[in-house]
């Protein structure tokens, strides 16, 4: 959802944004009652979950996430590194109403889920890129 | 950035979470991985055996490789040296094929039929493996067929045995079937440990036409071209122990070009 921000200088239409101008969020902390991004570590317990007889390994993995003004909310089919993207793109067309990206994962580990299918088979899946070490927030 | 700060509630909070939540969280998080869901029917408790064992070394190989950053070529003594001295001519490729493979798959062998002591020569023995559920869009880049080989009685350790896996391509009634070799390896027959054949080609055949996939035969010959029954040489099937059983390994690769599903 497009976040209105009233409070930010009005532009002429063709003044486009500098790549390097800074976002709305980049002076932290932020004020006015928003809170800050911050990182967040949140542990996926595969016990926990009961999957434990099915999936052999791990026991479960860390999973980072940003939490506050710059947010990127992970969906099944969207990593932080797209949101980040597409924020982006939509503050370049519109920079009065979308701030800037200022926070998207710099590095990305992969992890690697070893699980049983229907049939006994016993399944390795890597993910490249999954788990977001550190971002820029 | 306050790292770590929540440790724990999320973690502590979903036993908080009523039935429907937890559900969909699971499925959210079974979605994020690629899973397809608890198996069904509802897996009993398995004694360790021979392809989750290798899977298991295989998952520490590879988690040991992404600490390590990418590009590192850390494969298992398991994988890539086995027991056998034959088996190291495997090592360098598996090794990029298994770093590179997005998807590893063991498959459970389904059918053992032997021509062995009993009956006329040349004895062999055949294994059919299942490989319909595939990930999808995902191509094979290689496949082993494993099959372990323990020390008999009665064989002079020095002899050298020579041991090939044929695809059936083609079977014809009271007539031997069409075969084609995809791998042969000679074994001293004083050693133990486990023979991987490439079945690459078998893999790619069966893929493509599933109702091609008859299995695969073997064979083993002495160097005066004699026929040896598999389980007199040492080769364990189906009725040997869990974690010594044969089994298929096959590595998957991503498109390169991957389908987006539309959003």
């Amino acid at each position: 959802a497009l976040r209105h921000n009233t409070q930010r200088r009005k532009k002429h239409k063709n003044d486009l944004p500098h790549p390097n101008r800074p976002g709305l969020f980049d002076q932290a902390p932020v004020s006015n009652g928003r809170q800050a991004c911050k990182k967040h570590e949140l542990y996926v317990s595969f016990s926990d979950l009961g999957w434990k007889d099915w999936v052999l390994a791990p026991p479960g993995y860390s999973a980072y996430y940003c939490d506050g003004e710059c947010d990127y909310p992970l969906g099944s089919c969207m990593n932080a590194t797209n949101h980040a993207l597409i924020q982006l793109v939509v503050h370049l067309i519109k920079p009065d109403e979308v701030p800037k990206a200022c926070c998207a994962p710099t590095k990305l580990s992969p992890i690697s889920v070893l699980f049983y299918d229907d049939n006994n088979n016993v399944i390795l899946k890597k993910h490249r890129n999954m788990v977001v070490k550190t971002c820029g927030c | 950035c306050v790292c770590g700060q929540m440790e724990g509630m999320v973690h502590s909070s979903f036993r908080r979470l009523s039935g429907r939540e937890k559900k969909e969280m699971q499925k959210e998080i079974l979605s994020i991985l690629g899973l397809p869901g608890r198996p069904r029917p509802h897996p009993p408790l398995r004694p360790p055996s021979s392809a989750p064992l290798f899977m298991l070394d295989l998952y520490h190989a590879v988690s040991a490789e992404g600490d390590e950053g990418p590009g590192v070529g850390f494969i298992p003594e398991s994988v890539s040296h086995p027991a056998l001295p034959t088996l190291s001519t495997h090592a360098a490729p598996l090794g990029t094929v298994v770093s590179e493979a997005d998807t590893v798959m063991s498959f459970v062998n389904l059918v053992e039929h032997e021509r062995d002591l009993l009956q006329p020569r040349p004895y062999w023995k055949e294994f059919r493996f299942d490989l319909t559920p595939l990930p999808q869009g995902e191509t094979v880049t290689a496949a082993e067929f494993r099959i372990y080989k323990t020390l008999t009685m009665g064989q002079r350790a020095n002899r050298t045995l020579h041991i090939s896996v044929y695809e059936i391509q083609r079977e014809k009634r009271y007539r031997e079937p069409e075969l084609v070799l995809l791998d042969m390896q000679s074994v001293p027959a004083g050693q133990e440990g486990w023979l991987a054949f490439d079945v690459t080609t078998a893999s790619n055949h069966w893929l493509l036409q599933p109702r091609s996939n008859l299995g695969i035969r073997l064979y083993v010959e002495t160097e005066d071209d004699r026929s040896l029954s598999a389980g007199w040489v040492g080769l364990v099937g189906r009725r040997g122990p869990r974690s010594k059983q044969p089994f298929m390994v096959t590595f998957f690769r991503a498109s390169q070009a991957p389908c987006r599903p539309p959003r």
